[in-house]
């Protein structure tokens, strides 16, 4: 069945991501999604007391076996540069450092959240998260 | 208007502990 509202978001594509919506940051602070800022993420997660920032970079982009609309984005995580896979629909925005928000494919991004977004590549650093007291 | 926290927007990417 069609979505209400006239909504039209894939499955998993979190409501978020669309333009204009409001953020919290961590000091009370609100933003809209597209104005967010490298400092603002850094700045929160200092505040924060379990959540850490992580450098993630991009170290291949490779099309899903199972679905054209999903894209397998492996990262090397953080200093000891972990190897983790995620599998996300290819507009899925993450977070560059230093340059914002970012998709395996900005079009789609752009048509559907009306997001800015540039192309995520292979090296880009994107911010992730982590508990700060992993141990 | 929803209010989102920005820690949603950011992917846990926890590292699998090697050592």
């Amino acid at each position: 069945p069609p979505p209400p509202s006239g909504a039209a978001l894939p499955p998993s594509l979190p409501p978020y991501f669309v333009k204009g919506s409001i953020i919290q940051l961590a000091n009370g602070e609100l933003k809209r999604v597209e104005d967010l800022k490298t400092e603002d993420f850094i700045q929160s997660a200092e505040i924060s007391s379990d959540l850490k920032i992580d450098s993630s970079t991009v170290e291949r982009i490779e099309g899903s076996r199972t679905s054209p609309d999903f894209a397998v984005v492996q990262f090397s995580v953080g200093e000891h540069r972990s190897q983790v896979s995620v599998e996300v629909l290819v507009e899925y925005p993450f977070f560059v450092f230093g340059q914002g928000w970012s998709s395996c494919c900005p079009d789609r991004t752009t048509q559907l959240l009306e997001l800015p977004c540039t192309k995520l590549s292979v090296g880009d650093v994107c911010i992730s998260l982590t508990l700060k007291n992993l141990k | 208007v929803p209010v989102f926290p920005w820690h949603s927007l950011v992917p846990f990417l926890a590292p699998t502990q090697s050592d």
